[in-house]
């Protein structure tokens, strides 16, 4: 058994569960913050047995690939016209950072 | 030392918490979400040396019993009557999944 | 590559999350509730080379150090005058505990 833990954008938090539920994948998540960008972001806490862990990255690796997204910046109030012409903006979504931590016994009660 | 995770049912979340408090162990939780239901639970961490784990499995085992409740499903509104004698609903409480974790090194400051 | 999980008083947390990212230290936090006087506190995830865990421990050591602080008691509504002159009360604040996990694999996507 390890215990995976994995730190995932928020905009990917419901394709993930979604897929770790279908393929049978227990999982639990907590709401926790980046230290750089102080944005809020979300940890994953699954255990799994160690013939699984590789299944479990390739399907993290493949719901939260790092991607870019162009958003169009607000309109600061009062501007409106002129700057619905400015140029979107690319903001990287996505990627995660996961851990795979050894665990010496688990119980259910 | 070791760190034990322990995933608990909100319903258990005030006597695990006076129990591992009453037997002198620290512990320290977190709120999180179940990947299956969606539902709140909560997250304990306790570290405890090595001489101990057994005890503390043993107190989450006494507290955090899987057990059967009743619930009178809520009538919706406007039904009032008739369904007040529908047939309580069973539902699942209780239950914890624990995770013994190794502790390379342990600072108090 | 060890992950360092450190539960440190709120008063700490916005230098500590400075100093590390200051550092180049990468970090996630998560906000947790203390087991006996159940006040918010919060827990770091910080995962780290090896060869910088020692780094790491100092940096919050020096952050996080336990002190004492004087609070004026907040006189209960009505006694006002009396009250203003009431001792000081010695709380303290601070200090860490901090836990270091082996880590057998880590991913970034
Ligand atoms: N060693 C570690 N231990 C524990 N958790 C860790 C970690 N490294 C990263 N994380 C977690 O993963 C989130 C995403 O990191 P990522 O490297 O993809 O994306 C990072 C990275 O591209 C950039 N970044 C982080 N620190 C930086 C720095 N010192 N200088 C420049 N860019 C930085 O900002 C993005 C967001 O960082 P943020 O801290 O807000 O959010 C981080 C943090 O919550
Ligand atoms: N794919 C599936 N098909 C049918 N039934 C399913 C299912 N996944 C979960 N369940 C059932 O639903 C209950 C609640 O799961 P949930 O994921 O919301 O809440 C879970 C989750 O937060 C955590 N958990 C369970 N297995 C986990 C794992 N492998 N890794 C991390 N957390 C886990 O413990 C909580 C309670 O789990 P418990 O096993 O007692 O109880 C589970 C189980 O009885
Ligand atoms: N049974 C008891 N009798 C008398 N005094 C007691 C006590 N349990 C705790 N205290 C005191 O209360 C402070 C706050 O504990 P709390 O559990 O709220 O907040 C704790 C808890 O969140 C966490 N913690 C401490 N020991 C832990 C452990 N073994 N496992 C997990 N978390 C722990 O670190 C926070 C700060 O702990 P710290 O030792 O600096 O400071 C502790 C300690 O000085």
């Amino acid at each position: 058994m390890k215990l995976i833990l994995a730190i995932v954008h928020n905009d990917d938090v419901a394709r993930l569960t979604e897929r770790l539920t279908e393929a049978g994948f227990g999982a639990t998540r907590v709401a926790s913050t980046g230290g750089f960008l102080r944005q809020g972001n979300t940890t994953f806490l699954i255990g799994v047995d160690d013939a699984h862990v590789d299944d479990v990255i390739a399907l993290i690796r493949d719901t939260c690939r790092r991607r870019t997204q162009y958003v169009h910046p607000l309109p600061p109030a009062g501007f409106g016209e002129e700057m619905a012409y400015a140029q979107p903006i690319e903001v990287e979504v996505g990627g995660a950072l996961i851990f795979v931590i050894p665990v010496e016994r688990v119980e259910r009660i």
